[in-house]
């Protein structure tokens, strides 16, 4: 099973074509297993990516060192995975107990 | 199914089951047809709504091709026990079936649904073999015959928009597409995903206008008007191509030019804060807000015959 333990999710915004055109071109690097819920499109929009915790600093360099804002959108993915997890199990069992 | 927790998410075997109580508690009303099989020969099964006829002008709604995106297939659950609850209390849905029928497609992509329940929760993909290399899966969205191998889709089956071999070829979407040729008389197709809040039309793989794209722009900012109206969520809406980014390969893109006028994809709630993750308590009020747009939707394609 997949985990995701230091995972994070960045929120990136863009402030012009060029940052936009930079973000496409991190997405080609494959060896960064970067997964774009929101592709980069244009300044207006903001990004999000997934970021394995493998690749977190070498992405928050390129992002710093290009001068791109960024937000943690998510901190630690798998811990808002476990949530989900339990609330699904605890509403199992309920549903379990009034049947 | 009135027992059944629609502020949860489920299985696919859950909702597979919680399908065969619906039909059995409606039969005159609801029905299901199974449309093919997966990759790993799950069947595909859709709801149909209907009160009697064939091939009356029909209403397709899709929910979860992409299948992480859970809310999706929840508002999907959600919807169909809303139609079938109100079939003949609501004055609307009781005359949109007494003359159309409505056709709901739960679950679009059940081997990655499985698969995002047990073995990785972000998967997004078909879960088909790709010959010649290890990554597995198809983004259905970008393998139907609509500007398919163009921009905005990957040839690498190791990116999450990789368009696979040929069109058609993960049976998830040939299965939609023989679906919609033989009925012959669907007039509007909504396809639902999430999450990025937006109500797009036609066309994500051409700048070229849909020949229909004003009455699909009105349209679309009556229906997010309605959708606004009940938490004031916020959506954008255009053509895929100038609301996101080009995308070839697409659903409506298909359905638009296969003679389906009201074709729409949604992106449901979330405003950036869970992604795909979307806690359980926001799936009855993003379902129903949705809903409020769907109705508009349907009520157009309703008064508006072609």
């Amino acid at each position: 099973q997949k985990i995701f333990v230091g995972d994070q999710v960045l929120r990136i915004v863009t402030k012009d074509m060029e940052q936009v055109t930079l973000l496409k071109d991190l997405e080609e690097l494959e060896n960064l297993e970067l997964d774009f819920w929101k592709g980069p499109t244009h300044p207006d929009f903001p990004t999000d990516v997934h970021v394995p915790f493998a690749s977190l600093q070498a992405v928050k360099v390129f992002l710093e060192s290009n001068n791109i804002q960024y937000s943690i959108m998510i901190e630690d993915l798998q811990s808002v995975v476990e949530e989900e997890k339990i609330q699904i199990i605890r509403s199992r069992s309920i549903e379990q107990m009034r049947n | 199914t009135d027992s059944f927790n629609y502020a949860s998410y489920h299985t696919l075997d859950e909702i597979y089951n919680w399908m065969d109580v619906l039909v059995s508690e409606q039969s005159n009303l609801v029905s299901k047809i199974n449309i093919g099989s997966t990759f790993e020969n799950r069947p595909i099964y859709v709801l149909k709504f209907s009160t009697g006829g064939t091939k009356r002008p029909a209403i397709w709604i899709d929910t979860g091709i992409h299948s992480r995106e859970w809310v999706t297939q929840a508002s999907g659950i959600w919807m169909a026990k809303k139609i079938a609850t109100d079939y003949g209390k609501d004055a609307f849905i009781t005359s949109i079936l007494n003359e159309m029928d409505i056709f709901i497609e739960i679950v679009t992509n059940p081997d990655g649904f499985h698969f995002t329940h047990t073995k990785n929760r972000m998967w997004r993909k078909t879960r088909s073999i790709n010959s010649g290399s290890s990554c597995v899966g198809v983004d259905p969205n970008r393998n139907w015959d609509a500007g398919f191998g163009g921009a905005g889709a990957s040839s690498n089956p190791c990116s999450e928009t990789y368009r696979g071999p040929r069109a058609n070829s993960e049976s998830e979407v040939k299965s939609i597409v023989d679906f919609v040729k033989s009925h012959g008389n669907i007039k509007a197709f909504i396809s639902i995903h999430s999450y990025s809040q937006m109500l797009l039309y036609p066309y994500g793989y051409t700048k070229t206008p849909a020949p229909n794209q004003q009455e699909l722009h009105s349209l679309a900012r009556k229906a997010i008007d309605a959708l606004s109206s009940l938490y004031g969520t916020s959506y954008r809406y255009g053509s895929i191509i100038n609301t996101i980014y080009q995308a070839s390969g697409g659903t409506i893109d298909w359905t638009y030019n296969q003679g389906i006028k009201y074709s729409y994809t949604f992106e449901l709630r979330d405003t950036g804060r869970y992604g795909f993750i979307l806690p359980a308590n926001q799936i009855i009020p993003t379902a129903q807000e949705t809903w409020l747009a769907i109705t508009t939707i349907m009520e157009h394609t309703y008064n508006n015959p072609y």
